[in-house]
């Protein structure tokens, strides 16, 4: 039963990308079939997972087929899906094009389940499908809502971020007539500091049930293992980001850490 | 003679809301008169400074003049100038109606000018004038870059952030006929670290000339200001957060330190 999640947030910089390339590398290290979809027309997923030229140089291929040409069916979903190098990881492309898409097909912003027509027959062949999202809620991610079961919220424990948590919340609700299950995931988190502390329990009281136990802190580990085009799991195991990361899909996905 | 800047970014949260919240308060502390313009439909710069409520709620109001009701005419420039309980501090509120903007009014995206026809008439009113644009780079950012003259980019010194400088500075080229004056500040800072030694002096290397000297340095102070409604200047005045900020605001306005 394949598991489909899109990385959602108002805010910007939370951690989307982040969460998405660290838990797809869990998961497909411990032996599952996991689908990438990058949403965003800044595409840092995908120049994290294909830009592994010359100083992490991102080759610019105009034949590439990408999320933006698959949803305006100039090519199929299954050639789409791109082998990253590691086993059992998949990619379908960012684009550029994904912000000027809205003008090239207008019927776009009234098609909320074209994506999920588009990808859903892929997911027979996958266990986890993971769609990274850009720092918006509008037409675009309002598709990747339709297209996986459930959501996750990184968020930082500071004021805006907090103010995006409270647009986010009624934006699910009014999207979907059964509330889609979404968790909210602290991220960048610094345990000695009041503010976050205050914050991370204001948001367990705000949310109740929906905040995942684990937080992951802040740690120059992630920004360091992204700048190698590495998993943290690859570039520092045993680091505290590894092992919040590995709770933390052990606490979303069941993932077991005997794996 | 007016000087207006956008703050504007690719990357998600990188800091524009904070440099725009605290460079603006830095001016209007010493004597400049500022319109501080919430592009953003997130409006976290908005429910900062008006959200004074008990709990920092931030008092929906169907009537409050804001950028959006200006972008369609229905109220005029001066009448959206709110006062801010600052002296010298001036805000045009952001609106999640931003968002909906381009499906009222489809014209928009063919008048990059409309917002500086818009606001112009105000700026012999002002010495600062600054624009908080959301993280895209689209035909809302667009009007902001006609808007303004100048363009202040923070960036983290970070893999991602640094892509997005890639975006942003040919987006900006393509823009205008005379490539707007940019400057890019670091934000973020952790100095004790090699990855950002490292990616700042990457940065200055790839924009030279470009990148402001000062480094606005990680701090808990910052986003504990923004949790109470503050400037870093009144939360932590002796701060290097504070610090930072002041000779960011000398060497970027001119500022003078004896003010
Ligand atoms: N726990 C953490 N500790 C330290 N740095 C982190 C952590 N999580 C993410 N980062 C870094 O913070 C920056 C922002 O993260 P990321 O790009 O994943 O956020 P995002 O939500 O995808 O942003 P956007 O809204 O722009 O898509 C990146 O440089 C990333 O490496
Ligand atoms: N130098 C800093 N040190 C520590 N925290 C900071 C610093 N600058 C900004 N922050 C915090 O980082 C978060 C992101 O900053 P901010 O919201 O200003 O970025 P932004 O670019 O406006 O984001 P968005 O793209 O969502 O509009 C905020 O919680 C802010 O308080
Ligand atoms: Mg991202
Ligand atoms: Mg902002």
């Amino acid at each position: 039963m394949t598991q489909a999640y899109c990385l959602l947030s108002k805010k910007g910089g939370v951690g989307k990308t982040t969460f998405t390339l660290n838990c797809a590398h869990a998961l497909a290290f411990s032996g599952f079939r996991v689908l990438l979809v990058d949403l965003d027309a800044q595409s840092n997923l995908t120049k994290h997972l294909l830009g592994k030229g010359k100083d992490g140089a991102f080759p610019r291929d105009p034949d590439r087929p990408d999320i933006s040409k698959v949803m305006q069916q100039r090519c199929a979903a299954e050639d789409a899906c791109l082998e990253t190098g590691y086993t059992g990881l998949h990619l379908i492309a960012g684009s550029p094009d994904l912000d000027d898409l809205l003008l090239l097909n207008p019927r776009l912003a009234r098609e909320p389940m074209r994506l999920r027509a588009l990808l859903s027959p892929l997911f027979p062949s996958y266990d986890y499908v993971l769609i990274d999202c850009p720092p918006v809620l509008n037409w675009l991610t309002r598709m990747a809502l339709m297209t996986a079961g459930d959501v996750i919220v990184p968020t930082q424990p500071e004021a805006y971020a907090l103010q995006g948590l409270d647009d986010l919340v009624p934006w699910l609700d009014k999207m979907s007539s059964t509330a889609k299950l979404y968790r909210i995931v602290i991220n960048m988190y610094r345990a000695n500091t009041q503010l976050h502390q205050a914050l991370s329990s204001q948001i367990e009281k705000a949310y109740p049930g929906r905040v995942a136990k684990q937080r992951v802190r802040l740690t120059i580990d992630l920004p360091e293992a992204a700048r190698a085009g590495l998993s943290v799991f690859e570039h520092a195991p045993a680091s505290l980001a590894a092992i919040d990361l590995f709770s933390l899909c052990f606490e979303l996905f069941g993932l077991s850490p005997e794996a």
